[in-house]
């Protein structure tokens, strides 16, 4: 990838080149190779691999800061409510999850929130039956947030310790839409205080800048706690995260790497990082 | 956007004349950042700054514009040179039924997309048949079931057998039922994923479509090349869909997915409802990306 062993004005070109490919964006990719042109010159650094590990370690460091991990609460059930724009893997993550914590031999409860998307209730109750777990669903076309009310009071009642909660996939920018949500929320935080621990934001690996968009607008509407970023599995590298985790802070809990329910990992930096410059 | 930003780095110009190489230069650089900012691919953006270029140095500026508004105006027009006309139509074929087959990445929009394309063929007269070629997604076949149910449109299913007989049975289903217009919704798959495509692959070869459309999510960053490269080596695609272009995203990935396989975009999907399909407009396109 950086063919040369000595490094020079091109070693840099090159390094922007895989970056901007990656999707990191402009800004962050040139922020990013400051900063490496900075410490190149302060250690006298002549050699391309070292160059690289040292790109690498720049962008551990911001990976790297705060925890990824999910929330861990006293009360049961933990709460998790999962978000995003259309088509980017929430109902299928949500059956990983569902899965995932089944493993840890976790109860889990699953809650149809879109009522809208033609057959999502019943996608959702495929995941539910192969992971073995109940799912909360009302109606085609009835109130989220009442579902969610439903599936709260439910996952109490049930001594449940992890219920899941997925939504209709809506693009950030439609106002009522992102309302909606905010409403399911204000819902869900009135039947058991402090719920949701946890609202995840899906992102596909596969989106651009506009990662940054979706970003801004799911956050400033719920406050979000975590990303999940999918379809690892593919080409797409997913770089719109280093930005999106130096702006905001907001962790990446978890990866997908396939449309199976074993296909998701816990975020690893490390392994994110070496997959940018393979 | 670009306009605002060519007018700082064009303050200092003079703008009488001809385009210098300086002027030119200068005025590409934030071209090309506003290019990958909204998302076309590095290599494609570097070869039409390298076109841009050729065209620009030496141009006459007109009277009414600044050296930057004259540069823009030339990237504007090979904007839409590149991303070609208007063409919301479907190949027709000579003996009914007009075979469509919809493929792409996972989540890109193919289901709800397919049903659009049948309300669309359905106001202009004609007798769309949807095939429900997924059997992997969980619900996919009933997804499609209850979006043709709401446009009275039948769906062709064989639950879980093969996608490629499923293909073959449609067409013949569609001859003795008189349809002329067959719309294969196919499950979404990564392109680097051999048996899959070879599945399209077969597909094509039982059933010869008339169109092979590639449906992309405008939001794709830099891997539209990757995706729309391989669908089109494997299959040879007759067109594309954009898909969530009522979002924010400036859409690049259009640009990059024309330049590197040199299809049409036949249209846009513009929303999540069924008459949520709008024939494609490069111009509007070009402006977008730009802006
Ligand atoms: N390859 C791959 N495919 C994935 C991954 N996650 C989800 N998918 C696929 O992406 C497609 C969309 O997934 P969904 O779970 O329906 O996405 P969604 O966000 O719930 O979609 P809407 O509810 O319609 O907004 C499906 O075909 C999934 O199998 C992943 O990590 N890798
Ligand atoms: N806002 C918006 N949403 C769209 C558009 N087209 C499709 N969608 C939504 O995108 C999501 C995914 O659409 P699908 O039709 O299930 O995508 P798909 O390509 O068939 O997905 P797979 O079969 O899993 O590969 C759904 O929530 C759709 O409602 C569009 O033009 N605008
Ligand atoms: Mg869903
Ligand atoms: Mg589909």
């Amino acid at each position: 990838v950086l063919k040369k062993s000595t490094v020079d004005e091109e070693s840099f070109e090159k390094i922007e080149e895989i970056l901007i490919e990656g999707d990191v964006g402009v800004k962050p990719s040139l922020e990013l190779v400051e900063k490496l042109r900075k410490t190149a010159r302060e250690q006298r650094i002549t050699d391309s691999e070292q160059l690289k590990q040292v790109l690498k370690e720049e962008i551990l460091k911001i990976l790297e800061t705060g925890d990824n991990k999910l929330k861990n609460v006293a009360r049961t059930p933990l709460v998790i409510l999962v978000v995003g724009v259309n088509g980017v893997g929430k109902t299928t993550t949500i059956g990983k999850l569902a899965y995932y914590f089944k493993q840890q031999g976790k109860q889990v409860l699953l809650a149809a929130g879109d009522t809208f998307r033609a057959a999502a209730i019943e996608q959702l109750e495929i995941w539910g039956n192969r992971v073995g777990c109940q799912v909360i669903k009302q109606k085609e076309g009835s109130d989220p947030a009442a579902v969610a009310f439903d599936a709260v009071k439910a996952a109490i009642a049930r001594k449940i310790d992890v219920l899941i909660i997925d939504t209709a996939g809506r693009l950030h920018t439609k106002t009522n839409l992102m309302e909606e949500l905010r409403k399911v929320k204000r819902v869900v935080e009135r039947e058991l205080p402090g719920a949701p621990d946890e609202v995840l934001l899906v992102l596909d690996a596969t989106t651009g800048q506009n990662a940054f968009s979706q970003v801004e607008y799911f956050n400033k509407a719920l406050d979000l706690t975590g990303l999940v970023l999918t379809k690892l599995d593919g080409t797409a590298k997913g770089g719109v995260i280093i930005g999106i985790k130096s702006s905001y802070q907001i962790p990446i809990k978890f990866i997908g790497v396939g449309e199976k329910m074993d296909d998701l990992r816990p975020f690893d930096p490390q392994e994110f990082v070496e997959a940018l410059f393979a | 956007n670009l306009s605002n930003k060519f007018q700082e780095v064009f303050k200092k110009l003079k703008g009488k004349g001809k385009l210098t190489e300086e002027d030119v230069n200068l005025a590409l650089r934030e071209v090309r950042i506003a290019l990958l900012e909204a998302d076309v691919n590095f290599q494609v953006v570097k070869d039409f700054i390298a076109k841009v270029k050729e065209k620009a140095v030496g141009h006459e500026v007109l009277e009414s514009l600044t050296p930057g508004q004259q540069v823009i105006k030339i990237v504007h027009e090979e904007l839409i040179n590149l991303m070609g006309k208007t063409n919301a139509k479907l190949n027709d074929a000579g003996s009914p039924p007009t075979i469509i087959m919809l493929v792409g990445l996972q989540g890109a929009g193919k289901t709800t997309t397919a049903a659009k394309l049948a309300h669309f063929l359905k106001k202009q007269g004609k007798k769309p048949l949807l095939v429900a070629a997924d059997i992997y997604r969980p619900a996919a076949i009933k997804q499609l079931q209850v979006l043709g149910d709401a446009i009275d449109v039948p769906v062709f299913t064989m639950g879980e057998q093969s996608p490629v007989d499923i293909a073959k049975a449609s067409i013949n289903f569609a001859k003795s039922n008189l349809k002329n217009y067959v719309i294969i919704d196919t499950a979404g798959r990564l392109h680097i994923n051999e048996e899959l495509m070879d599945e399209l692959k077969k597909i094509k070869e039982e059933v010869s479509p008339h169109e092979i459309l590639l449906v992309v999510d405008a939001m794709t960053g830099q891997d539209a090349v990757n995706v729309a490269k391989s669908f089109n080596e494997e299959l040879g695609l007759t067109g594309v869909i954009l898909t969530k272009l009522d979002g924010d995203t400036k859409g690049g990935a259009a640009l990059s997915v024309k330049a590197v396989t040199g299809c049409p975009i036949k249209f846009a999907g513009m929303g999540e409802k069924i008459e949520n399909l709008e024939p494609f407009y490069p111009d509007r396109m070009a402006s977008r990306i730009l802006g």
